[in-house]
């Protein structure tokens, strides 16, 4: 479903060049559970963006669902990122005044979707992370951990193909964790593909495989009890 | 150091109310290291903003410093919370066109700091939180875990009286995590006031006392081992 080659990020080439991702080689199976982790810095957040169509690599190939996109166009990227991809980011990344139901509305927006349908669609989403008591509150307007769950939700709505979520339990207490842990196993059993980021050993063990980074390349990868 | 009396938040008092707080007292002492624990949506980060002096309670009382005050204007405020405070956001707040360097010297050019000593300062407290090789990144050219020690810095850099920390951690890796508890550690060691908000229990056991949070009052409270 996933598959990089020799995949390369080098930020500022032209004064001091950080290379961010240097030479990753991975291949994610459709269906697979898999979880990254690595310390803060490692090049994790700038692979998410990579195979989630969010930014282009200096060098190497990526074959998303069969296909070798490294080199589309801008557009075609935004047509398979809004088709195949739900994206929960680190820094949640909700539109400041919008509120929670219309931020969670956007992507079925771009795919076409009837103005009915996306309300109820959203309105299940927000449900589903336990978000329907605060739909018309804006992001300022709620705390951190509603507004990473309306993220969630906002990646889910879509019913993508591909999951990733970058730190989607950051600013969750354990029991709303555990939630959001719960709704990705059962999107797992539904055969998405999901690549989940993750600095808490307890989260990354509901998949089934870890990716460990350090400075930019795969230092190590680990079977976990559920692979 | 810290005293508040019924402390009470209401957001949106003329539509649908919403009790972020509902009644709060507490009170810590000078160089007494607190955290405060409680589910999604609680009312931490409320709390943390007004003890923060960020903003002012909808009732109750407030005393920082031996000094009353829920009811000084919004300058005065602003005052204070330069002198004695220093704040590390949920959402870090840096700000996005200015370098880390830059972010870490603002608190000093509010004090009044000369130029040099800002800059050095500045790379002092950057260095102490290993960010001393991305002084020059802006907050786009971060990660979200260097993002956090940038506001952790900042938060550090003026020797503040108080120290206010607003999930600290939630984006660094265990290593990282400890470093910076580390920290906090000897700011408390040098009797500086701690109030530590966080989602993770090992986290929290650094203070002396955990304070649980639930719908906008305080559930309990717990001494730890380290008091
Ligand atoms: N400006 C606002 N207008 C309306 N409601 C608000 C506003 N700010 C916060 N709230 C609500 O107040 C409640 C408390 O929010 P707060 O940010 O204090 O929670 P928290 O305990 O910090 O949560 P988290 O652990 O998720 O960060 C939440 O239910 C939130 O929706
Ligand atoms: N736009 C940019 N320009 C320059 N350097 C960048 C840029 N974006 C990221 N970096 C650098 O690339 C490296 C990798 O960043 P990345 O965000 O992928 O790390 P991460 O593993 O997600 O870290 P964290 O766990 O802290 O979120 C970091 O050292 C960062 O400073
Ligand atoms: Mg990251
Ligand atoms: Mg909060």
């Amino acid at each position: 479903m996933i598959r990089v080659e020799n995949l390369s990020k080098i930020y500022r080439p032209d004064t001091l060049p950080v290379r961010a991702l240097d030479g990753i080689t991975i291949s994610i199976k459709p269906g697979e559970y898999v979880a990254i982790m690595g310390p803060s810095g490692s090049g994790k957040s700038t692979f998410m963006n990579l195979i989630g169509c969010l930014d282009k690599p200096t060098s190497g190939s990526y074959w998303l669902d069969g296909e070798e996109i490294s080199q589309v166009t801008a557009d075609e990227l935004a047509f398979i990122r809004n088709q195949k991809i739900g994206f929960v980011f680190q820094n949640f990344n909700l539109l400041p005044r919008m509120t929670a139901l219309r931020n969670v509305e956007l992507p079925m927006l771009y795919a076409g979707v009837n103005k009915l349908k996306r309300r109820e669609l959203a309105r299940e989403a927000l449900e589903r992370v336990g978000m329907l008591d605060r739909l018309d509150h804006r992001p300022t307007e709620l705390s951190g951990g509603q507004n990473q769950r309306v993220a969630i939700a906002r990646a889910l709505v879509n019913h993508p193909k591909v999951l990733l979520a970058d730190e989607p339990t950051g600013n969750l207490d354990s029991k709303t964790s555990e939630e959001i842990m719960n709704i990705f196993t059962d999107l797992h059993k539904e055969d998405t593909t999901i690549v989940l980021v993750t600095h808490e050993p307890d989260i990354a063990r509901n998949s089934q495989r870890i990716i460990y980074f350090y400075d930019g390349v795969i230092e190590k990868e680990e079977l976990t009890s559920s692979s």
